[in-house]
């Protein structure tokens, strides 16, 4: 009598886990974009064995967004995860992975992130700030602001903006606009740029030294910019992470 | 005579009585929240 098909794999089994956890860390290292993101449970699981000791396997992902950006060096199991009232962000994919002789690894993947919505977040936080597109006037505004303010009392390196990561505007009590962005260090000191900035280019990938800003700029009732950077020091860089290039934007985005 | 047992009646016979307490397993998925659902 033909053995009994082995019972379905549950998401909370041990091997399941251990499956979703090769393949956020796949997501997160070749994620070129936004925040690294944190396993929030895994929807399903299905297996489909492909002969003695080789399975494939389909997992379907919840994660949400933690506060590390995806550039910091901080471990995952660092990195918190963002709170519900800090408008989450949440991510839905599909991963296809092998498993042969134990081995995992990740085929194939497929991410869409999207901002819980602002609805639920009034519904439970009233007075909670919500998500502000990226290109938003205001917010460019504050981190061309901030970047600049920094860049005029740093003794450092000149620092020019990688991307905006999330950026948050609220009217009551006070209007304040708060952003986050990443940055990079430049070949110029921050002196040399006031003579000629457009001399100023990011360090080669061999030296490359990121960072994370984060701005509060209160307007009202008066004026007031808060900037505070953190370099990370050079990171030996992941293969197949090219320089960050572009601001991406929050409403939601798909990476294969 | 063969009569056909109509299906409740049938369910009602071949229902294996279950032992006292008997908690059914949870689903095996989805799996658990770890932090919040949104």
């Amino acid at each position: 009598v033909p053995a009994a098909p082995p019972a379905p794999l549950g998401c909370d089994d041990p091997e399941s886990v251990a499956a979703a956890e090769v393949a956020v860390n796949y997501i997160n290292g070749h994620s070129h974009h936004g925040y690294k993101f944190a396993l929030n449970g895994i929807k399903d699981i299905r297996v489909v064995p492909q002969g003695p000791n080789n399975d494939i396997m389909f997992l379907e992902l919840d994660l949400l967004e933690t506060t590390c950006h995806i550039l910091s060096p901080t471990p995952l199991e660092n990195c918190t995860v963002r709170s519900f009232a800090e408008h989450a962000v949440e991510g839905d994919c599909d991963v296809k992975m092998q498993k042969v002789d134990g081995t995992l690894s990740v085929l194939a993947s497929k991410c869409h992130s999207h901002a819980d919505s602002s609805e639920d977040i009034l519904k439970v936080c009233p007075e909670c700030p919500l998500l502000a597109r990226l290109n938003n006037t205001e917010v460019l505004e504050v981190v061309s602001a901030a970047l600049n303010d920094y860049n005029s009392k740093t003794t450092d390196s000149y620092l020019r903006l990688l991307e905006i990561g999330r950026a948050k505007i609220q009217y009551h009590p006070a209007h304040t606009v708060v952003t986050e962005f990443a940055v990079g260090a430049t070949n110029c000191s921050a002196k040399e740029a006031k003579a000629d900035v457009g001399a100023c280019q990011l360090l080669p990938e061999d030296q490359s030294n990121f960072g994370f800003c984060t701005a509060v700029m209160v307007k009202l009732p008066s004026q007031d910019l808060q900037v505070d950077c953190q370099l990370y020091g050079h990171q030996v860089p992941a293969p197949h992470i090219p320089l960050l290039s572009r601001v991406s934007y929050p409403t939601g985005q798909d990476t294969s | 005579s063969v009569t056909k047992r109509p299906v409740a009646e049938a369910a009602q016979h071949d229902k294996v009585p279950r032992p006292v307490g008997f908690v059914p397993p949870p689903p095996p998925c989805p799996g658990k929240i770890r932090h919040f659902d949104i």
